[in-house]
């Protein structure tokens, strides 16, 4: 089972730790400050007090052990840098940091951190995708730079059956299933809820299909939005 | 042209204005320390220098018209609040507030925000669903009882095309991708990388393909599997 450790229990660290819990994954959560360990040990396996940039702490945790670490100490960037370094010495197969820039970003990457995570930037960009897409729905990053993406039908889809819409050879992405508002019959009153359906090649395409695809940023990119 | 006002320039706001104007979106830039806003006007359409809790410098940058208000004022709560309110009042479509905790979240959606973001959580989360997923993809969207599978292509589809195998009308589910082992060549070196790859109708199904379809539990569990 996969096993993660995050270092540092502000407001991302946090969220990564309970929400890794919540999915299955053995968590071990470390911070300092005592009272951040006390209010998250219910919702992780184990919740520790220590200071990460000492190397005997983390050995007594086993945190050489885990599959993955997250270093997630915002303003102590000294510390953050200090307990990246200790973790790859330490073995730990893949070590993400938190950076509040894109200068601290490049020292992470520079000292050894296999991934980097700015939270506001990120979001920032999803937040921008979103306004400058309205149709979007939602997104979710594939590997290797696909994209699997939610958005509602453009009018020049609908009537449209999917084989002669082409969209593998037209636009490179694939349409992996639409979500479509069905009326139905239950106990005597008429409802809508939304059926998920996987397309065949002579459905058509309806006003209101929320269709799923995925691809290439640069092919989503292509699609028609209206 | 969408019109999307952004207010505060930390990283968050800077983040998601770049990216709408890269979107070809028009973007305002607002901020009341003018060094920020000087160095943002080359990225955006227009760079304002005001104060947001003012409402006369808001309307003269007619931000009354704009479709969206991004407020991303961080540690200054109640500016915070008052340019929302403002905003509202002066009949923006859409407000969309930057929030610093679920409580400050609650406190926006009460006076009148259409949608709040906490960049620390949401991008924890999405940290903690990669983890959790190392193939990254999420199964929860695809709810309804539809499940991403992943397996290696049984022997008795290598050798065919997309098209013959007719996975959709025989089977009931959607190939996503197609994750594949190519040879690369790197500074004189030959190394393998897996590439994923969105399947054409005549694309030929190799042996070591790894398929990743989509469908119900009870369409996968009538796939072959050898
Ligand atoms: N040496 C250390 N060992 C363990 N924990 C530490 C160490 N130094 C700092 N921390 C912890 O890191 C946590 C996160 O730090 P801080 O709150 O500065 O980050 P942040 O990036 O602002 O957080 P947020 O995710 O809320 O934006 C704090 O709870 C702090 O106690
Ligand atoms: N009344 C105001 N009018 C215009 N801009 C303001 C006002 N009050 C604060 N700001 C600006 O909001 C910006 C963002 O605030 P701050 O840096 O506190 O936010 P933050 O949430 O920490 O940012 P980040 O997005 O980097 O996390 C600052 O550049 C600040 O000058």
């Amino acid at each position: 089972m996969r096993k993660v450790a995050v270092i540092g229990l502000g407001r991302f660290g946090v969220s990564v730790a309970k929400r890794l819990a919540a999915s299955g994954v053995q968590v071990i959560a470390m911070d300092r400050n005592g009272q951040l360990v006390n209010e998250i040990k219910d919702d992780v396996d184990l919740a520790v007090r220590a200071d990460s940039t000492d190397q005997q702490a983390l050995l007594s945790q086993n945190i050489d052990n885990v599959d993955v670490a997250v270093v997630s100490i915002g303003e102590n960037f000294e510390a953050a840098l200090l307990t990246t370094v200790i973790l790859k010495q330490l073995g730990v197969p893949e070590v993400v940091c938190r950076a509040q820039t894109e200068f601290h970003a490049e020292i992470f990457r520079k000292i050894g951190a296999d991934r980097v995570i700015q939270p506001e930037s990120e979001s920032g960009q999803s937040l921008a995708r979103q306004l400058a897409n309205p149709q979007l729905v939602d997104f979710i990053r594939l590997a290797d730079g696909f994209t699997l993406l939610e958005f509602h039908a453009p009018a020049s889809f609908c009537g449209k059956s999917i084989l002669s819409l082409a969209l593998r050879s037209k636009y490179d992405v694939n349409l992996v299933v639409i979500r479509r508002a069905v009326e139905v019959q239950q106990s005597g009153q008429s409802r809508s809820i939304v059926k998920t359906v996987v397309p065949k090649p002579d459905d058509v395409i309806e006003p209101d299909d929320i269709l799923v695809v995925v691809g290439s940023d640069t092919a989503l990119s292509k699609l028609p939005r209206e």
